[in-house]
């Protein structure tokens, strides 16, 4: 299996959508 | 420091910002009003945590990293059968092994108890039971904060050995005055023993769930360092996220920081910006805890590389908050590797750094203009990374590409 670890998720808002069972990315979550 | 000035297919960037600076930034305000928690990074200078002259170097805790990697693969194989030698407390049945915790955690405060007092926790998607130190305690490590006092909270409770909570977990049997018991052995063999129990967590001063549950760890050594604890955000009912689910909804999201000197944030509920890109995300029975998606692509500077769809079409992808460095299976490592490399030919080669191979020398360098690197997830998410999940820089003179082979992928 791949992994995507957190040093590739910085910056980004990760949504855990858990109920619709998805999972979202949005750029320029933070700085 | 980051510009937009090669198009959205590059980064340029600023050298003498490459570098984390050496006082914390301003927080993170809060996006929403519900349970918002800032997030920073265990060893930065934003870490409520002091042991920051102890802080591992880079090579450190990429090393580290790949023990946790390990031990997620091994969850992942179902091959962590118990071998009595590892249980460091001499119990022969570890009732759960976990990943091991590595050295890139985050870490957020949160109120415990009534009244509220503040603790400092790793937190980890890739786990699911919450807990922290507690009186009286009969081998704590120390910690950053005076140990969590049952006694000085009015709303704390044992979880008795006939709850469905204590059941769940199969836990360590019950004490002699019906407590349950609870172990968690990590992957690196940190552990953590104690009474299950029930309390108010607070996640805003006016935000809290009652009856919350946790471990109240009586006997936890490892590598904790001075965190007062951990709270899991993995898919098991026990998880933080799923207790919090009835009242925030089913799902959380955090945003981790662009450097250690900079603050992120935990906000429990799915609440999405209006520019987030989904993919479904996916679970396996025998991983429970953990969160899937489906990696299948990858761009460099825009173009998408050449890679067999079956090199992907294998059992998916981890997305992983204690995982410092995404791993690839070794072919579309390769293939990233080469592309990105063909991008670069301008700059220095540097030694590799720990289990990170491509690394460049940007001394001399005012600017550094660098391809972007995009993960494209099923059903088209294109997910173009921050310049910081591009390159892993220890210093100037070794900046190096951020990813990492999985090993052999044909087996």
């Amino acid at each position: 299996i791949g992994i995507l670890g957190n040093t590739q998720q910085k910056t980004f808002a990760v949504v855990y959508d858990v109920g619709n069972q998805k999972v979202g990315f949005g750029a320029k979550g933070c700085s | 420091a980051v510009e937009n000035g090669g198009g959205a297919n590059w980064h340029v960037v600023s050298v003498s910002s490459l570098l984390p600076s050496a006082a914390c930034g301003t927080a993170e305000k809060a996006a929403s009003n519900s349970s918002f928690l800032s997030v920073v990074h265990r060893h930065g200078p934003c870490s409520p945590l002091l042991s920051r002259g102890s802080a591992p170097t880079h090579a450190e805790i990429l090393d580290r990293d790949q023990e946790r990697v390990k031990s997620i693969h091994r969850k992942h194989h179902g091959s962590s059968k118990t071998n009595p030698a590892d249980a460091s407390k001499g119990v022969s049945l570890p009732a759960y092994r976990g990943l091991s915790l590595g050295t890139g955690n985050y870490i957020v405060s949160v109120g415990l108890g009534t009244p509220a007092r503040s603790f400092s926790v790793v937190f980890d998607t890739g786990s699911d039971l919450s807990w922290v130190q507690c009186k009286p305690c009969n081998n704590c490590y120390e910690q950053q904060d005076p140990l969590f006092d049952p006694a000085q909270s009015s709303t704390y409770s044992a979880v008795p050995c006939g709850a469905r909570e204590c059941q769940e977990l199969g836990t360590q049997g019950c004490s002699e005055d019906n407590k349950c018991r609870y172990e968690v052995v990590y992957g690196d063999q940190s552990q953590t023993d104690g009474n299950l129990a029930r309390d108010t967590l607070t996640l805003a001063p006016s935000e809290a769930l009652t009856g919350f549950v946790f471990g109240c760890g009586d006997d936890d050594s490892g590598l904790f360092g001075k965190a007062d604890g951990l709270v899991g955000l993995g898919r098991a009912k026990v998880s933080l996220a799923s207790q919090a689910a009835a009242k925030y909804g089913a799902g959380f999201s955090y945003c981790l920081p662009s450097s250690s000197s900079a603050t992120g944030y935990l906000s429990l509920g799915a609440a999405a910006p209006a520019n987030a890109q989904f993919t479904s995300l996916l679970a396996r029975r025998d991983t429970p805890s953990f969160y899937y998606v489906n990696l299948v692509g990858i761009k460099v500077a825009g173009r998408a590389i050449k890679i067999p769809s079956t090199v992907f079409n294998t059992a998916g992808t981890v997305i992983d908050s204690g995982t410092v460095i995404t791993r690839l299976p070794d072919r579309a490592y390769a293939a990233l590797r080469s592309a990105f490399a063909g991008y670069m030919g301008k700059y220095k080669k540097a030694p590799a750094l720990s289990i990170l191979d491509t690394c460049y020398d940007f001394t001399g360098y005012k600017t550094v203009q660098i391809p972007s690197v995009a993960l494209v997830f099923q059903g088209g998410a294109t997910v173009s990374l921050d310049f910081g999940g591009v390159l892993y820089l220890s210093r100037v003179s070794q900046a190096c590409l951020a990813f990492a082979s999985n090993g052999d992928d044909t087996s």
